[in-house]
């Protein structure tokens, strides 16, 4: 089973067409194993990201570094895996 | 075996099998009006199961609503078992239902991608794809709603050319068996006049186009009902929905189903981003299945009561 220990998700509050075709930028980068879970788009709609452990310091010092907005929409993916996985266990029980 | 099945906890994320059981157990409780279709396999040979919702007739004007698409959206799956229930109980007490089944039928399709929904509980719980091969490639799967036959591969920032991407297109269009049986049992059936899909998330109730950024001859009337929809979802938690085209309201996207039905002649086409209240994402906690479910119940009822009454 995949964990995703560390792993985070990141609400980005693009402001223009220029922050967004920087995240579509960060979106071509495949290495970073960026998963949008909204994806970037010309409208001010947030994008969702999730961040691999180690990608995601990163990500945030090229955000930082653009200035771009953002907020921690899930600190560690691992730990809500969980508890939904809990959540099931007792909903069989 | 249990003769009643209202032990099935809707407040709490499922398996398949006990997705699939519990349609077994509404057929068997509601078989006058219940009954359960297998339209196909999956890539990995699991059934796609429909139900139908039918007082009688044959070949009646039917609506076709489907959930799960993309696994990892867990909560529309988990919507469209308790909405399959709504539905069936309903009929005979709430005479809008009870009329409308009286003239249509509704075909409802709970997991419209078996194989990444029990990967998701298997192995990776972010999985959104399908689980074919993709030849010449190490990564696996299509993103199957970008699969239709719908302006498909067209250059567009939400369909990928490339395997290992999220919204990779596939191959070709209907290459996912997943999409070729969903389209072959409307092709066949003849009749659909509404086509509704379940995804999530963000609170969106959009309409056709994707694959092009111009709007839909049938523009003027299909935002009304969307945003008549979205009035009725969010009379019970105060649950906003945003309301527009594919293209307006996140980007364009070529190859979606709701394109495919809408120029296939389905005119109430519409898909539904359902609710993430701002703090979870695909990883709504169970203890709102309910509530999600309720709400999107009464968008989608509208939507159905339209239909009803503006045969075309």
């Amino acid at each position: 089973l995949e964990t995703f220990v560390g792993h985070q998700v990141l609400r980005i509050m693009t402001r223009n067409e220029e922050e967004v075709e920087k995240i579509q930028l960060l979106e071509s980068l495949e290495h970073l194993e960026l998963d949008f879970w909204i994806n970037p788009s010309a409208l001010a709609q947030p994008v969702d990201v999730r961040i691999p452990a180690n990608s995601v310091q990163a990500v945030k010092a090229f955000l930082e570094a653009h200035g771009i907005q953002y907020s921690i929409l899930i600190e560690d993916l691992q730990v809500i895996l969980d508890k939904e996985k809990e959540d099931m266990a007792c909903g069989q029980q | 075996k249990e003769r009643s099945s209202n032990t099935f906890n809707y407040g709490t994320y499922h398996t398949l099998e006990e997705i699939y059981t519990e349609l077994d157990h509404l057929v068997a409780e509601y078989s006058s009006i219940v009954s359960k279709l297998q339209i196909g396999q999956s890539y990995e040979k699991r059934p796609l199961y429909v139900l139908k919702f039918s007082t009688g007739g044959s070949n009646r004007p039917a609506i076709w609503l489907d959930a799960g698409i993309h696994s990892r959206e867990w909560v529309t799956q988990a919507s469209a078992i308790w909405i399959a229930r709504k539905i069936a109980s309903d009929y005979g007490k709430d005479p809008s239902i009870t009329s409308l089944l009286n003239r249509m039928d509704i075909f409802l399709l709970t997991v419209s991608n078996p194989d990444g929904y029990v990967f998701t509980h298997t192995t990776n719980r972010m999985w959104r794809k399908t689980r074919s091969k993709n030849q010449g490639s190490l990564c696996i799967g299509v993103d199957p709603n970008r699969n239709w036959d719908a302006g498909f591969g067209g250059r567009s920032p939400g369909a990928s050319s490339k395997p290992c991407s999220e919204s990779y297109h596939g191959p070709k269009a209907n290459s996912e068996v997943e999409v070729k049986s969903v389209v072959n049992f409307i092709k066949n059936h003849g009749n659909i006049r509404a086509f509704l899909t379940l995804h999530s998330y963000s609170q969106l109730l959009m309409y056709p186009y994707g694959y092009k950024c111009t709007k839909p001859a049938d523009y003027a009337e299909l935002d009304a009902v969307g945003r008549s929809a979205a009035n009725s979802i969010r009379s019970l938690y105060g649950t906003t929905f945003r309301v527009g085209t594919i293209c307006n309201v996140i980007y364009q996207a070529s190859g979606g189903s709701i394109d495919w039905s809408y120029d296939n002649g389905i005119k109430y086409s519409f898909a539904f981003e359902l609710r993430d209240t701002g703090r979870y994402g695909f990883l709504l906690p169970s203890n709102q299945i309910i509530p999600t479910a309720e709400e999107t119940w009464l968008g989608l009822k509208t939507i159905m009561e339209h239909v009803r009454d503006n045969s075309y």
